[in-house]
């Protein structure tokens, strides 16, 4: 089982 | 006022078939820098990042910066209206509701214009660290495209690894398994049919495949493609658009729970 993870996990908000 | 001509009118064509099944509205930004777009897919999965740089437009007009709203949908809608030689200016003053899109034939005898209403999103912007990458791929864009879609019909999800022997694609799924190597390879005869592997260290990871076959209808864009790879990052996936800029898509990995 794969957890698939959020792009705003790895980029903040500018 | 904002008026922006570009000569080869079948990039912003291209790059609309690359992005609107991905995204549904996004801000158009418009300043000295160029024309550009930044927008996630509705899952907050995938990110696409946009330039087309001020330098490639035959004609460019930006008195300030401004954000345009539209619905890709739409856009690409209207695009798909222009030639494929045609050239295209897009239009809007200060304060405006709307774009207009002109399209000319390279011969002058058709002028076209479409004008397309503009709409308030609320997005929300995000910086992009400079990051070091454990491993880089540059390999054809078509080549890209072809695994992608082959792994598709085995699996849903992709396991990228990087090591010395090369780039190996991995999917497995109730009918059976599947693993693409593809080498590095220059020598070629024509640079864009190389396959350069650039490792600083060993990276194996997860994804959706759905996402990848979602970037590759950027394909027309460019003859190649680079994938950068680091366990701590999304993946970027890039298509340099030639003289003016790129379409980058920015993929979240899957992590074993």
């Amino acid at each position: 089982p794969c957890l698939q993870k959020n792009i705003l996990y790895y980029f903040n908000e500018d | 006022m904002l008026e922006l001509r570009l000569v080869q009118g079948s990039l912003l064509k291209k790059v609309l078939e690359a992005v609107k099944d991905l995204v549904n509205d996004a801000n158009f930004d418009c300043s000295a820098t160029g024309f550009s777009l930044q927008a996630m897919d509705s899952s907050h999965v995938a990110l696409v990042a946009l330039l087309l740089r001020s330098e490639g437009f035959e004609h460019y007009r930006c008195d300030r910066n401004i954000s345009m709203g539209m619905n890709l949908g739409n856009m690409a809608k209207m695009l798909k209206c222009a030639g494929n030689d045609d050239i295209i200016t897009l239009k809007a003053d200060d304060g405006s509701d709307v774009v207009t899109f002109m399209f000319e034939s390279p011969t002058q005898d058709k002028i076209a214009d479409f004008e397309m209403k503009l709409m308030d999103i609320d997005s929300e912007h995000l910086g992009i660290p400079e990051a070091e990458y454990h491993a880089i791929v540059r390999m054809p864009s078509s080549e890209f495209a072809r695994i992608c879609k082959d792994l598709s019909s085995i699996g849903d999800t992709v396991v990228i690894s990087v090591t010395k022997e090369g780039v190996k694609f991995s999917t497995r799924g109730d009918i059976g398994t599947a693993n693409i190597v593809c080498r590095q390879n220059t020598t070629v005869d024509k640079p864009e049919e190389a396959t350069v592997i650039e490792m600083n260290e060993p990276v194996s990871l997860t994804f959706a495949l759905r996402y990848f076959n979602s970037f590759t209808k950027a394909t027309p864009l460019s003859n190649t493609v680079t994938l950068s790879l680091s366990s701590e990052l999304p993946v970027v996936v890039e298509y340099k658009i030639a003289e003016m800029g790129y379409i980058r898509f920015y993929l979240a990995p899957k992590i074993e729970d």
